[in-house]
């Protein structure tokens, strides 16, 4: 086989059609072109599945308009906690990660914790701890926070919590 | 939530999750995109598989790994797969969707939620990118 594919998903943290802007729903389909174009080029240049999917969640990561990476959500204390996982289907070895909020690219700190191989999840503090160890970059909380993330949480603690959340997941 | 499944040249498959979770999340909440297995899965004998919507859901279906299963053991196509996990999530309750390739390039998506953004590139072709369309 000499043919490669790549598919991806970008969740923008609003579900219904009317919600979104025009100027968001561009940036969102310009942000999964963008995203495409980075793992396309990992796997025309000869490079492994594994390579693309990090390619393209890093894009992904770094792009506003989703919910990971910058521009994530925030908990009910204010905070950006971010998840992350990786899988690579040659040998099911596997690295994730979760809560944590100093790291700039989670899915490449999902990467370290799967080619470390001592453990497949980390969490919270030391996952952030364990990515400083590896020399990944690092970055403020605030690099991760956006105002309009903010007033969705404003909007859903005082709309009384759970339920309404999920408008923002 | 976003996330990446490939096949490269090699026939090789990976699967990739991030996410910011939910707005609002409490008490240390976790769903179902790091967790190998639920939200994320890879396996040269079936297929790769990245998820997002009602994590609660997706981690009580197992989702990705159910979506192998079927291919491995099922004998179904990743795409058909993919289309029943997600009914079976719709049925428990939940809404999302899923984006798998199998081995051979066999790949797309299936969820049952309006607005998921999502994107499809094959060697050769024009990228192709869609949300709520």
């Amino acid at each position: 086989m000499s043919e490669w594919t790549l598919v991806i998903h970008g969740g923008s943290g609003s579900m219904r059609r009317g919600v979104l802007p025009e100027a968001e729903d561009e940036g969102g389909r310009a942000g999964l072109e963008a995203a495409l174009k980075a793992g396309g080029a990992a796997l025309d240049a000869g490079g492994s599945a594994l390579d693309a999917v990090e390619a393209a969640v890093r894009v992904m990561e770094d792009d506003p308009h989703f919910n990971a990476g910058r521009g994530a959500v925030f908990s009910w204390d204010g905070a950006n906690e971010l998840d992350a996982a990786i899988m690579d289907g040659t040998s099911r070895a596997a690295g994730a990660i979760s809560s944590v909020t100093t790291t700039r690219n989670p899915v490449s700190l999902a990467r370290k914790v799967m080619e470390d191989g001592r453990h497949v999840l980390l969490s919270g503090a030391g996952a952030d701890e364990f990515s400083r160890d590896k020399g990944l970059e690092q970055v403020e909380p605030d690099y991760f926070a956006l105002a309009e993330r903010r007033r969705q949480l404003d909007e859903i603690k005082a709309g009384g919590g759970f339920d309404s959340a999920m408008k923002y997941g | 939530t976003v996330g990446a499944v490939a096949v490269d040249a090699q026939g090789h498959v990976a699967a990739a999750t991030s996410t910011g979770g939910l707005t609002a999340k409490r008490w240390g909440r976790i769903g179902d995109s790091p967790l190998i297995g639920a939200g994320t899965y890879a396996d040269d004998r079936a297929c790769a598989t990245s998820c997002t919507g009602s994590g609660e859901i997706f981690i009580r279906a197992v989702a990705a790994h159910e979506i192998a299963a079927l291919v491995r053991f099922g004998k179904l196509g990743p795409v058909d797969a993919a289309g029943s996990v997600i009914a079976e999530i719709g049925a428990m309750g939940g809404k999302g969707g899923v984006i798998t390739v199998g081995p051979d390039g066999t790949g797309g998506w299936a969820f049952n939620t309006p607005g998921m953004y999502r994107g499809i590139l094959r060697s050769g072709e024009a990228p192709r990118v869609a949300i709520y369309d």
